[in-house]
C-alpha cells in the first residue's frame, strides 16, 4: 500500500494556486495521481528545497533521510497545450515565483529547446512497430548532430532530481523522462502544424494499400498515430526508414575514412542472349568515402 | 504558503504541490 503524501495540495486547491502563480491550468483540467519516490524524513516526505526555507526548516542538519514511495493528487496538463503553457509561464516572469519548484525553470529550458530544434527543423518522420505487430508513426526531435548532442546534455545535466522522482517505466532515469518530453512536444506541436495547414489533404487520393509511403504519411499528417492498411507481415516501411534515418547519422565522425574503388559491371538481364556482351555496355566505376 | 511542482508522467506534465500549512500539522 502506497501512503499519500501528507502534505501535498489537495486537487481543488491545485486549481487555485496554479492560477494564482500564473500558471494557467485549464479549468477541466483532469484530476489524477501519481507515485514519487522521495526522501523521507522518518515515516513523513521531507519538504522540497523551496518549502524547507520557506518554513526554515534545515534538512541536511543531522536528518537521517531515506528514499520511500509516496502518492499525491496532481492536475494534468496535456501534451498539446504543455509546450505553450511552459513559454508563456516563463515569458510572464513566472519562474521568479518562490512558489514553483526549481524544476518548473528546467521544464521551460525543455520546452524551449523542443521549439529550437523544430525552428531549425532538426526533425525527422519515424516509424515504429511494438510488439503486438501494430505500426505507429511519430515525429521525433534529431539529436545525433555534435553540437545538439552537447546541448542536450548540458541540459540534462541541469536536470533537478526531483523530475526523476516518479515511479514508470523510465525507472528514474533523467535521459529516458527528457527524452520523452522532447518527444512528446515535438510530436504533438508538429501534428498540430500539419492538422491545422491541412497537409493529409495531399494524400487523400492515393492508396495506402499500394504505396506504403502513403499509409506512414496517414499516421504523420493526423491525430492518428498509426499506420493502417499495410500489408500484413510488410515490414519494409520500418526498415526502410530505420536505414533512411541510420544514412542520417554521422557515423564518420571520429572514424578513420578509407577510399573505396567500385567497378560495377553492366545487369546480366542486358546480355542473356550471348556471352560476351558486356563489353557493349557501359562498366560504372565510382569513388566513395567508407568508414 | 505553498510549492507548486512539475513532473512529466505518461506524455502529460502532472502538477501537484506541497502545503505549508498541511506539513506544520505533522
Amino acid at each position: 500500500v502506497i501512503a499519500n503524501h501528507p502534505f501535498a495540495c489537495t486537487q481543488a486547491d491545485l486549481r487555485e494556486l496554479s492560477a494564482r502563480v500564473g500558471f494557467g491550468v485549464a479549468e477541466n483540467a483532469t484530476s489524477s495521481s501519481m507515485q514519487l519516490l522521495l526522501p523521507f524524513d522518518h515515516n513523513n516526505p521531507a519538504p522540497s528545497d523551496r518549502l524547507a526555507v520557506a518554513l526554515d526548516v534545515d534538512m541536511d542538519q543531522g536528518a537521517d533521510l531515506h528514499l520511500d514511495t509516496v502518492q499525491v493528487p496532481t492536475l494534468i496538463v496535456g501534451v498539446t497545450e504543455v509546450q505553450e503553457k511552459l513559454l508563456a509561464f516563463e515569458i510572464a516572469g513566472g519562474l521568479n515565483h518562490e512558489h514553483t519548484g526549481h524544476e518548473f525553470q528546467f521544464w521551460c529550458a525543455a520546452a524551449r529547446f523542443g521549439l529550437e530544434l523544430m525552428e531549425d527543423q532538426r526533425v525527422v518522420p519515424t516509424v515504429q512497430q511494438d510488439r503486438s505487430g501494430v505500426v505507429k508513426a511519430h515525429w521525433r526531435p534529431w539529436l545525433h548532430d555534435a553540437a545538439i548532442a552537447e546541448r542536450a546534455a548540458t541540459l540534462l545535466a541541469g536536470m533537478p532530481p526531483i523530475c526523476r522522482a516518479v515511479t514508470d517505466a523510465h525507472d528514474g532515469d533523467g535521459w529516458l523522462v527528457l527524452e520523452s518530453f522532447l518527444n512528446a512536444c515535438v510530436d504533438s506541436f508538429l501534428r498540430q502544424v500539419m492538422l491545422a495547414e491541412n497537409y493529409v489533404e495531399a494524400i487523400e487520393d492515393r492508396d495506402p494499400t499500394v504505396d506504403p509511403h502513403v499509409a506512414w504519411l496517414g499516421g504523420l499528417l493526423g491525430n492518428n498515430i498509426e499506420v493502417k492498411n499495410l500489408a500484413v507481415g510488410d515490414v519494409s516501411l520500418v526498415r526502410g526508414v530505420r536505414q533512411w534515418l541510420a544514412i542520417l547519422e554521422d557515423i564518420g565522425e571520429g572514424r578513420p575514412m578509407h577510399l573505396l574503388l567500385q567497378l560495377d559491371e553492366p545487369s546480366s538481364a542486358l546480355f542473356t542472349k550471348q556471352e560476351g556482351e558486356e563489353d557493349k555496355h557501359a562498366w560504372r566505376l565510382s569513388f566513395q568515402l567508407i568508414t | 504558503m505553498f510549492v507548486l511542482h512539475a513532473n512529466w508522467h505518461g506524455d502529460q506534465l502532472h502538477i501537484w504541490g506541497e502545503s505549508s500549512e498541511l506539513f506544520r500539522k505533522l
